[in-house]
């Protein structure tokens, strides 16, 4: 005669999930709360999967009334308290990462007969847009029925007459994989909500478990009237720009790709399909080859060759006939591709507006010819000298992403995972559609030197269709009335430059006329996105300019509260003549790494010391 | 569409009006040398009115082209698309852009006017004439402006092009005419011997709500008499 969602003593009767995304910008916060209705102490455990990209900026636990707020500090600091929690026999917990997208945050506390015990994590993540949209995806995976269960979230923007976003295209709600609904939201306040009852949430009418087990996205664009879009908002601000309209600049593609003995069997067909797709797709003012590498390098051609419809038909032939073999050369393959692009360049073989671009697959390390990965990322960025983006996939898991993901960075590219699962082809498809269309290169976006300060990123090697460059930044003087933005770059036909002339005045006298809470999400927006460049930045930094990136990092870190590979969150309950100790912290790409640090350590002092659960990728 | 010839060596002005029917296409330059051909779709009024006489007309799409080098733009209140042989770019008025290539650049500038030249010594403005959204009578228009154009050829033709040559007039027996603050007179240009009104026009160049005053002699009946032929000979087909 347990009441309705007790499980093991246990009644979670309120889960609530509050997203708010203003201009990218979304604050989350999920709240769970619990009682224990058995007779003796119970352990209650509080899972929450997060994307990735997100940073916990807060948790607290509140027991029977008290709150016992979370504290960022220095990983060094928190892992001391951590180490000395662990070592009298404290319940642990891992951040660490789950999937494709999320990292899985964890915790467990001991409750006492009859009490009460809430939870919240709060984690702020700035929303990217990938062809044509922004994602923002939630994991519902209720372990028991919870009475009142709820996921809202709003979309708020800041409308205004100088043409910011004004609409929510569409939401999508994904749920166990089936139920599948679209809302049209208009803005400027879009809200959904989905609140499931006991019943609804039901595996079968008498079962106790709950069915609800899927995918929230919500996925929107912008209603974009003009391509820029600079807020401002307290001496900070945030300018986004994605231009429409623009045709496609031809691009010289070369790939490079590992036909090592470990890409035998489903992983090389998989390729093979995916390169096949891709051929498709690629455009007749388009240039590229293939750069095969095992122990040896071979190219499909000895230059970049146009997409004629005749030699996309001979390139699905020699994609078809790649055959396997040997050990991993990624240097010799990689310097041979950056060799190919430049020499096409220098004697004039592709067009004068076009780009470049290397896309490297590989699923291991390199194990012949230069094989040591700091040697082979010198020579890489000293052959390519800023000139190109390289872009790395890494294939499977046996392999030093941190490498890959390194060297892209420093060469004006990105490194992507490519999973190894049935939809591996459609996942490396994407990764090309990703890059297939830019409309710029060498996009500069410029200011005023004297008025701002603190700039993050402003110059990027292309602009892809679909996505959006984000610059943020602060003001020298609040009060000024008035900044020019110019971003230039290179089209396919012609040279732009795009102005936006912002008004501080009518900004501020247009946001005061509006009746949202813009709080200083702008000001997070830039710590943000400050904090992952400075990462990004430190990746391939050493010596006295790593040890200054890291200080920066830390300090923003620490200043706005944000859980970052730097730091960790502390909780702390004095209880017992005894501190009991809670930590969290960011888990890096490598999952290796990820499963061995333990990031959350909470002192139980009446029971006998356990390990929490916690789920792997 | 009202028709503003300025004619500095004689520190005055000419105007006429051209009336045809809403989507007809009228060829406004055209320069076989340079290769550049501008024309202008008409636009009327939201209600219609069959009354030609009373029927507003405008300009709501100019194609400015250059054969030699296969560029067009495309520009109506809505947008603005340049095509560089069949590749179009497509931007919109609340764009302040700037863009160049060989021969060719064009400005934008946020919801007022776009200026385009062709090399040095040929600048064309457009103007964006917005009416207010629920105006119901009148749609956003163009208008068309010729800065400069002394690298056109001897040979440009068209509505405005036929004037970029020197030409001579004269202007005399001024008298009073049906409206007394507008007196008549007789001009003597191309041959012809017609009578004129002395009016005002408007160039929206600096402004492009209010405008700043340009007196002018007015030319009757399509500017029948000082355009070369009728206004009809300069009715095309197509904007390119």
């Amino acid at each position: 005669s347990l009441p309705e969602g007790v499980v093991n003593g246990i009644e979670v009767y309120s889960t609530k999930v509050s997203c708010k995304v203003t201009s990218r910008f979304a604050h989350n916060v999920v709240t769970t709360r619990a009682v224990n209705r058995a007779d003796t102490a119970k352990e209650v455990s509080f899972d929450v999967e997060l994307p990735k990209t997100a940073f916990i900026t807060n948790f607290t636990l509140t027991i029977d009334g008290v709150t016992y707020p979370g504290n960022v500090k220095e990983k060094e600091v928190a892992k001391k308290q951590y180490e000395k929690a662990v070592s009298q026999g404290k319940t642990a917990g891992l951040v660490k990462a789950s999937g494709r997208k999320l990292e899985k945050f964890t915790v467990s506390v001991n409750v006492a007969a009859g009490s009460k015990v809430t939870f919240e994590l709060t984690y702020e993540e700035l929303l990217k847009r990938h062809k044509g949209k922004y994602e923002m995806y939630l994991k519902v995976k209720p372990k028991q029925l919870i009475k009142h269960f709820e996921v809202i979230t709003c979309c708020c923007s800041p409308a205004n007459p100088a043409g910011w976003e004004s609409r929510v295209q569409s939401h999508t709600l994904e749920l166990g994989g089936a139920a599948l609904i679209e809302i049209s939201i208009f803005l400027p306040q879009g809200r959904v909500s989905f609140k499931p009852s006991l019943d609804q949430q039901r595996s079968c009418p008498n079962c106790t478990d709950s069915l609800l087990d899927g995918d929230f996205t919500i996925t929107y664009d912008v209603n974009r009237e003009s391509p820029g879009n600079v807020q401002v908002i307290n001496g900070y601000f945030v300018h986004f720009f994605a231009p429409q309209g623009l045709p496609v600049v031809p691009k010289n593609v070369v790939f490079v790709i590992d036909i090592s003995g470990s890409m035998q069997g489903r992983k090389m067909q998989q390729t093979k399909d995916a390169l096949l797709r891709i051929l498709q797709d690629v455009k007749e003012d388009d240039y590229l080859n293939f750069i095969l590498f095992s122990s040896d390098v071979t190219t499909w051609k000895e230059s970049l060759v146009q997409a004629t419809p005749q030699n996309i038909q001979l390139a699905k032939e020699f994609v078809k006939n790649i055959k396997v073999e040997g050990a991993t050369n990624i240097n010799d393959a990689l310097l041979r591709g950056i060799e190919m692009l430049k020499k096409a360049r220098e004697e004039h073989l592709i067009p004068e507006r076009s780009t470049s671009i290397v896309i490297m697959l590989t699923d291991g390390d390199a194990n012949t010819g230069e094989s040591r990965p700091e040697k082979i990322q010198e020579n890489v960025k000293k052959a390519i000298d800023g000139e190109f983006p390289l872009y790395n996939l890494g294939f499977g898991k046996y392999l030093n992403y941190n490498f890959l993901d390194s060297m892209a960075l420093e060469n004006n590219g990105f490194a992507r995972r490519i999973y190894e699962d049935s939809d591996a082809d459609l996942q490396l498809q994407g990764f090309y559609e990703e890059v297939a269309r830019p409309l710029m290169t060498g996009v500069e976006v410029e200011y005023p030197h004297n008025d701002i300060q603190d700039l993050t990123q402003n110059t990027y090697q292309h602009f892809y269709d679909g996505s959006e460059i984000v610059v943020a930044g602060q003001l020298v003087d609040k009060d000024m009335s008035h900044f020019k933005a110019d971003v230039k770059g290179h089209g396919a036909l012609n040279d732009l430059t795009f102005t936006e002339d912002v008004d501080l005045e009518e900004m501020e006298k247009a946001r005061k006329e509006q009746d949202y809470i813009f709080g200083n999400y702008i000001e997070r927006l830039w710590a943000y996105l400050t904090i992952e460049q400075l990462l990004d930045k430190r990746k391939n930094s050493h010596g006295e300019e790593k040890e200054n990136l890291t200080a920066q990092a830390l300090e923003l870190s620490l200043k706005y509260h944000f859980v970052t590979p730097l730091t960790s969150m502390v909780v702390t309950k004095p209880e017992d003549n005894d501190d009991q100790t809670a930590i969290a912290d960011k888990p890096g790409d490598d999952p290796s790494a990820s499963s061995v640090v333990p990031v959350m350590a909470y002192q139980v002092s009446y029971q006998p010391p356990q390990v929490t659960y916690v789920d792997g990728d | 569409p009202h028709f503003i010839i300025q004619v500095p060596e004689k520190d005055d002005a000419i105007c006429f009006n051209i009336d045809e029917d809403p989507g007809t296409v009228l060829r406004l330059i055209q320069d076989p040398v340079t290769g550049l051909t501008v024309n202008g779709q008409i636009i009327g009024d939201k209600a219609g009115s069959p009354d030609s006489k009373a029927r507003k007309t405008y300009f709501g799409k100019l194609g400015i082209a250059n054969t030699h080098v296969s560029s067009r733009i495309e520009v109506t209140p809505e947008k603005i698309t340049l095509w560089n042989g069949d590749t179009p770019s497509t931007f919109s008025w609340l764009d302040t852009v700037t863009l160049t290539q060989d021969g060719l650049s064009v400005k934008i500038n946020k919801k007022k006017n776009m200026v385009i030249s062709f090399g040095d010594g040929v600048t064309f403005v457009v103007i964006l004439h917005e009416v207010w959204k629920k105006q119901p009578a009148h749609h956003d228009f163009l208008g068309f402006y010729v800065v400069e154009g002394h690298r056109m050829s001897a040979q440009t033709h068209g509505l405005l092009g036929q004037f970029f040559h020197p030409f001579d007039y004269e202007v005399f027996d001024i008298h009073p005419g049906s409206d007394p603050t507008k007196p008549d007179a007789t001009m003597l240009v191309k041959n012809h011997r017609l009578t004129v009104t002395r009016g005002s026009q408007k160039d929206y160049r600096k402004d492009a709500s209010i405008g700043r005053k340009v007196s002018c002699w007015f030319v009757h009946n399509n500017g029948q008499g000082l355009i070369d032929g009728d206004h009809r000979d300069y009715i095309v087909p197509a904007l390119f």
